[in-house]
């Protein structure tokens, strides 16, 4: 564990409470994609499936409960509350998240380091979790003012896997053990890219001190 | 460099 991953980790810890303090406190999720949350909730039950298994260290086990219980939490908000699934814009959220998962699932069973049920759902994981914000980002295209905490939570998302970028490199130098991860560095780094344009009016609107408005 | 293949990153 280097601090790189580390300030990753809490990075995306912030965002998931960040979104699930938006709509717990004000009850409303409009703005926020309930196909990228689907998606999410995917990643996480594909990756996770060794949290019984395999022991690795009470951090990792504690935070994938977290995760798992947040992303699954989200959708139950999104789609069973009766106040909170109302503020939900269908209409708006029209991404066919669906021709994501297809494509990932069949790159895993193509490009995986082993090919085993449980690594070629890792790998199927890292792919999914690589597009799975693309469904958000055309929503905040549409919805033309982006509220706060909406900007938080995708800029916080799209900063963990900046840092895991870092630690990774930081992995490769530090320690003579850690091999190469070609395909969660390609993944990631693809990941953080899709954020590229977000971060640019994201950071300008912060220096600004203006609302956050993505261009059409 | 060796590594087991198990994935120690969330």
């Amino acid at each position: 564990m280097n601090i790189f991953r580390l300030a990753g980790d809490m990075t995306h810890l912030m965002s998931v409470l960040v979104l699930l303090l938006k709509i717990h406190t004000i009850k409303s999720c409009a703005g926020i994609s309930l196909k990228t949350q689907e998606l999410y909730a995917l990643v996480f039950a594909a990756r996770y499936l060794d949290i019984f298994t395999h022991y690795y260290s009470l951090y990792n086990t504690v935070m994938k409960l977290i995760f798992l219980g947040s992303s699954f939490s989200i959708l139950w908000y999104m789609k069973r509350h009766k106040v909170v699934r109302r503020s939900y814009d269908k209409d708006q959220d029209t991404f066919r998240h669906h021709f994501l998962v297809l494509p990932c699932l069949v790159l895993a069973l193509l490009i995986n380091e082993k090919f085993t049920f449980k690594e070629v759902m890792w790998t199927f994981s890292i792919y999914l979790e690589a597009v799975a914000i693309l469904p958000q980002l055309v929503l905040l295209q549409r919805t033309r003012n982006v509220d706060n905490l909406t900007g938080q939570y995708v800029f916080l998302l799209g900063a963990y896997r900046g840092l895991y970028i870092i630690n990774w490199i930081y992995r490769y130098f530090a320690e003579p053990t850690y091999s190469t991860h070609w395909i969660t560095w390609i993944s990631g780094l693809l990941q953080t890219l899709l954020y590229a344009d977000f971060f640019y009016y994201y950071i300008n609107s912060v220096k600004n001190n203006v609302r956050l408005q993505l261009p059409a | 460099k060796v590594d087991d293949a198990s994935h120690d990153e969330l």
